[in-house]
């Protein structure tokens, strides 16, 4: 299929472990936006992009599943090339999870970052990206690619909540968490976001 | 699949910033389980900005960073959490502790067994103290265990003591515990001093019709 099917878990009422989505305050250093690429056939954003201040470091933990996935392969190898020592973006589709999909999924994962970069005034191995949806689908990547200068116009130091809808797949609700710690008197923020809710039993290294 | 993206406007150099995140994904992500399957996509990443003006850090041990540390560990669990919160289907959220094990890592193992056992969790559907159950699975990790030091708990409600059926076993209290939203059970397998904490949450017949209904 062209795009994934409609998930059927957005008319299921939300679960009743649900926690409210925390009141998280901008991250000075990054700045976020989201869009419709259009991986699921109804309305909803499916694409996030985050935007880093140079000197931005950056680590990562991911699957250890045998098969893994395109995405995965790219976080890994840039990460090694560069050590974490620089990333100026993120790019997060939901809706296909470009797994299975060979070097032509590489090579879609490859022109995503390296659009980016030319938006950005990056180098690609600066971008990561990640994926999340249906395995076996190759990841259109001119439906993220055409989206960027509408994403780029609209980026915000305020976006997390809008952030953590646009990488649900089958969640009933939008998962976040912010606290703020002291180093040596100053203090700094920490705020995240996640997805998921069914295939979860990570094992990352 | 499991994405996370966590950002600090922390100055942290990046081989300290690996260091940190692959140390508390252990007991955070990788403590979680909904169904057992690990994603092909699941990927957590720490973004440090460099922003907020403190001094920049270049060792996760540096003493400056122990608030940073605890918090930053704190953020990673409840996102983690929020997942099991998720899980599709669930109508619980279970804690499940495995104590006395061979090492921490036996622990872990035995704890996720339990965790991922679908009679286990359709039994905490079923708002059932199966205890036998939870029994078959630290039996089906073949980690090392003292089948007649084996004890199992749920809340503070013992279900079973020294390798048998508790002596102060009710049916009526651990009935009434059962019908909580959130429990805990807590195992002692009796032969160390390992112990591993890993959450999940129940089976239900909804799990089922989500995933029967996705690709169609």
């Amino acid at each position: 299929p062209a795009a994934a099917a409609a998930p059927a878990k957005g008319a299921l009422p939300v679960s009743p472990l649900a926690v409210p989505f925390p009141k998280m305050p901008p991250i000075a250093g990054v700045r976020m936006a989201t869009g419709r690429a259009g991986f699921y056939k109804h309305e909803r954003d499916d694409l996030l992009v985050m935007a880093f201040d140079p000197g931005t470091t950056v680590a990562g933990v991911f699957t250890r599943h045998g098969v893994g996935s395109a995405p995965v392969d790219w976080c890994q190898k840039q990460l090694a090339v560069t050590k974490g020592t620089e990333v100026r973006a993120l790019v997060v589709n939901a809706g296909c999870a470009n797994s299975f999909t060979g070097k032509p999924g590489a090579d879609a994962v490859r022109r995503v970052a390296s659009a980016v970069g030319k938006r950005f005034d990056c180098r690609q191995r600066d971008v990561m990206v990640a994926s999340t949806g249906v395995i076996g689908v190759l990841l259109d990547d001119a439906k993220i690619i055409q989206r960027l200068p509408d994403v780029e116009q609209k980026l915000t130091e305020d976006g997390w909540t809008g952030a953590a809808r646009a990488i649900m797949t089958t969640d009933t609700f939008p998962k976040g968490a912010y606290a703020e710690a002291t180093i040596d008197g100053t203090k700094v923020r920490i705020a995240g976001i996640c997805k998921g809710s069914g295939m979860i039993a990570p094992d990352m290294a | 699949t499991m994405l996370a993206f966590v950002v600090t406007d922390a100055a942290i150099a990046a081989p300290a910033l690996q260091t940190l995140v692959s140390l508390y994904v252990r007991t955070t992500f990788n403590a979680v389980t909904v169904d057992g399957d690990r994603s092909t996509n699941d990927s957590l990443m720490l973004f440090a900005t460099g922003q907020s003006g403190a001094p920049k850090i270049s060792r996760a041990g540096d003493k400056r960073l122990a608030d940073f540390r605890d918090k930053l560990e704190g953020v990673l669990l409840d996102l983690a959490l929020q997942l099991v919160r998720d899980g599709e289907g669930a109508t619980k959220f279970v804690k499940i502790t495995v104590a006395g094990a061979e090492s921490p890592a036996s622990a872990r193992k035995i704890a996720r067994t339990i965790a991922e056992s679908p009679l286990v969790k359709t039994a905490f559907a079923g708002e059932d103290a199966n205890w036998g159950r939870i029994v078959m699975a630290v039996g089906r990790a073949d980690e090392p265990i003292n089948r007649d030091q084996l004890s199992v708990r749920f809340g503070d409600h013992w279900a079973a003591q020294d390798g048998l059926i508790s002596p102060t076993y009710d049916e009526e209290k651990m009935s009434a515990y059962m019908k909580r939203q959130e429990l805990e059970v807590f195992v002692d397998v009796g032969v160390g001093r390992g112990s591993a904490t890993v959450w999940t949450c129940d089976l239900t017949k909804q799990y089922v019709a989500i995933n029967g209904d996705y690709r169609s």
